[in-house]
């Protein structure tokens, strides 16, 4: 039996919107670890690989490893119906038909329910190798997200270029060009916005813009964006959870 | 511009 208790319902909410509109039919894994997925997009250019880590929950039990196949835009409806600060509680047997979801308002008496039914998902779990990769950077999750914004404006593509320690992301459209150049940079008072750039070998890759776009999606998960890349590979992008990641493989685009 | 690649070759399939 699974039995899982979120101390605010808020986090599962964001874990889900950050997800649901890239990929839409998930099996969840529970195990007495936590809880894994493993989807890839139906164009098959970005993989969500999500871990939500036992500490991430005030109570949690899984005697039994638990397979939930669950249409995300189903259970994203259903996650909407609590508030962000009540409990939420996922219960389900062993062969689950539904899951359950319970919010518990923290302030006054009141509980609700919802059964959600669940789905045969036949899909493919792949192996996730750790791979060398030529540069890492971290920077504030927001940051970047704006950087994907703005740039989206002028191309479908996004150029990312590391040199030495110097990060430049840039877009070339119809209507112009634009750059954003991005340094490392220490904040003592807030280390969440620093910017920490490491190389191996200078990096020039070109990415989707409309798959950067749902990446950011996950941007209220994590005050910030860990983003590894190499020439040719699928360039990972990290959202740490309180115990847990989400993650994104996404496959670079190349010249004809 | 350029030719979106996809993930297919990078990860082997359990």
């Amino acid at each position: 039996m699974l039995e899982g208790k979120f101390d605010e319902a808020s986090l599962l909410k964001k874990i889900i919107d950050a997800i649901k509109d890239c990929v839409q039919l998930c099996n969840f894994n529970c195990t007495e670890k936590g809880i894994t997925l493993q989807a890839v997009d139906d164009s098959r250019v970005l993989l969500v690989s999500l871990l939500i880590g036992e500490e991430a929950f005030t109570d949690y039990r899984c005697d039994r490893n638990i397979t939930l196949g669950v249409d995300l835009s189903s259970f994203s409806k259903m996650i909407k119906c609590g508030n962000n600060e009540d409990f939420l509680t996922l219960i389900a047997e062993d062969s689950p038909d539904t899951v359950l979801v319970v919010f518990e308002d923290k302030n006054r008496e009141r509980i609700s329910e919802y059964s959600l039914k669940l789905m045969d998902i036949d899909n493919e779990f792949l192996k996730i190798d750790d791979m060398d990769y030529d540069s890492v950077i971290t920077m504030p999750a927001g940051e970047f997200a704006k950087i994907v914004r703005d740039l989206k404006n002028l191309s479908e593509s996004l150029g990312i270029l590391v040199t030495k320690d110097t990060v430049k992301f840039l877009s070339e459209g119809d209507i112009g060009s634009g750059s954003v150049v991005v340094k490392p940079f220490t904040d003592l008072e807030k280390p969440e916005n620093s910017v920490k750039v490491s190389l191996k070998k200078p990096v020039n890759l070109t990415f989707g813009l409309k798959y950067l776009s749902d990446i950011i999606k996950a941007t209220n998960l994590a005050e910030s964006v860990t983003i590894k890349i190499a020439d040719k590979v699928p360039a990972l992008f990290e959202y740490k959870l309180p115990s847990g990641y989400l993650r994104f493989y996404l496959a670079p685009k190349f010249d004809e | 511009g350029g030719v979106q690649g996809r993930l297919d070759g990078f990860f082997s399939v359990i």
